[in-house]
């Protein structure tokens, strides 16, 4: 499963 | 980071210092719904969860400090403040916010990438983003006319959020596999909510008057 992309955003 | 994304972050902070600077200089809240300052404060409480915990950069996480600082203390600033607190309009800002919490709360735990704690916290706190401004929009037309701080304060609101769905196209055309159908859906139905009042908001600025929304 692929992990969600990480929240580099505000 | 991309201009959309960097001037979208900078149209955010200028409008929570537009509204920190009316609040602080002529203390007083006349015309501002307390009830969507306190859903923005949930919203970046909800989100920062990793401020500690994840580092992404200087930037990101001076940003979400500064993000989380300004609204909790708009919140005081309205709450306890012994001046401000007096131009509370607390009769007229009287949406009942549980309305669209709960709903935001629900369609967090049912729609969400990945079913764990943070991920349901973070798209609880975008979902509950687009619709914070609806005690806000709610106040405004009820008292009928806005002071132009008030008015640059949702412009500037509404404006970043415009800028993120630029920042979300050009990502989604330069980055692989960059694909947030969250936010991009949330983001466009928090644009739209905006969308007329930045008509009234455009007429009123080239006609040059004051700023009147229809009852």
């Amino acid at each position: 499963e692929i992990e969600p992309l990480p929240k580099d955003e505000l | 980071m991309n201009i959309f994304r960097l001037a979208g972050d900078m149209t955010h902070l200028a409008s929570v210092l537009v509204l920190l600077l009316k609040i602080h200089t002529i203390k007083s809240c006349a015309g501002i719904s307390l009830k969507t300052q306190e859903l923005y404060a949930i919203v970046f409480a909800t989100r920062y969860l990793d401020i500690f915990t994840d580092f992404i950069s200087l930037y990101n996480t001076i940003m979400k400090l500064i993000f989380l600082g300004s609204s909790f203390s708009i919140v005081w600033y309205i709450r306890q403040h012994k001046i401000v607190r007096r131009s509370y309009d607390k009769d007229q800002d009287t949406f009942r916010y549980v309305f669209i919490v709960l709903p935001c709360i629900f369609l967090a735990l049912i729609i969400n990438e990945k079913f764990t704690f943070k991920e349901v916290m973070w798209t609880f706190s975008l979902y509950l983003e687009a619709v914070a401004i609806l005690p806000q929009l709610v106040l405004l037309q009820r008292t009928r006319n806005i002071d132009n701080l008030t008015g640059q304060y949702v412009f500037l609101l509404g404006a970043y959020r415009a800028l993120y769905i630029l920042n979300w196209i050009y990502r989604y055309f330069t980055e692989p596999h960059y694909i947030h159908w969250i936010p991009w859906i949330a983001g466009i139905v928090q644009t739209l909510l905006y969308g007329d009042f930045f008509y009234y908001y455009f007429h009123s600025w080239k006609n040059n008057k004051k700023l009147q929304l229809p009852a």
